[in-house]
């Protein structure tokens, strides 16, 4: 992964 | 998004809606555990801190105000509510937050996938969310008999679980390159600590009898 880590689950 | 997710955090809404109005109908909270109620609130608001900035989906930004707001509600008719908070079962809901809060904040700082702030709590609550039910299971194991509301919201949560399982095994198969193993990892342990429950909710339902847990 790069850059800001990007949750997309609840 | 996929079937498997969506239904999942319908089962999710569905198993918080079903305390709520259960508490607010019968005015009781009798078998409810606070302390999984409080974790659960402090799990939404580590995880949802980004609500304000990161914006993904409005899918998800209503679900992330839905989740903080029932919990809300929930904790708060059972800290405040003149009748319902006394049939609080304080007695036997003694499960220490510390055994929980502290190894998770402990593991988060070692384990993490970033080392920033926000990154680090939202870890925290993939940790903490993983056992935060277990005051509630230790609470159901001492009263013995479940009512059916209180089996129905564990079996709900649980169910939840499930569904997420089959949403990652989902998304493995169908987008190159998705891994998260912090999450798998954690939702595993999460979801077998509902199988003992899962177990004698299925033989209760089987046998059309009133759930009852061994001791």
């Amino acid at each position: 992964a790069s850059g800001q880590e990007t949750h997309d689950e609840l | 998004m996929n079937l498997f997710r969506f239904a999942g955090d319908i089962l999710h809404l569905l198993s918080i809606l079903v305390l709520l109005l259960k508490i607010h109908a019968t005015k009781s909270c009798a078998g409810i555990s606070l302390k999984t109620q409080e974790l659960y609130l402090a799990v939404f608001i580590t995880r949802y801190l980004d609500l304000f900035w990161n914006f993904h989906s409005l899918y998800n930004s209503v679900f992330k105000v839905v989740y903080i707001g029932t919990t809300s509600m929930i904790v708060w008719y059972m800290r405040r509510h003149r009748n319902v908070k006394l049939t609080y079962d304080r007695d036997h809901d003694t499960f220490r937050y510390l055994f929980l809060v502290a190894p998770c904040a402990v593991l988060s700082l070692l384990i993490n996938a970033r080392y920033n702030l926000f990154e680090i709590l939202w870890t925290f609550s993939i940790y903490l969310e993983a056992v935060a039910i277990l005051p509630q299971l230790v609470l159901l194991q001492r009263t013995k008999n479940v009512d059916n509301l209180t089996g129905n919201y564990v079996f709900l949560l649980g169910l939840y679980r499930a569904f997420y399982i089959l949403n990652w095994v989902y998304r493995f198969a169908t987008e190159p390159g998705y891994s998260a193993w912090l999450v798998w990892i954690s939702g595993l342990i999460q979801t077998g600590l509902y199988l003992d429950f899962f177990y004698y909710y299925v033989q209760a339902w089987k046998q059309s009898k009133k759930l009852q847990l061994p001791s």
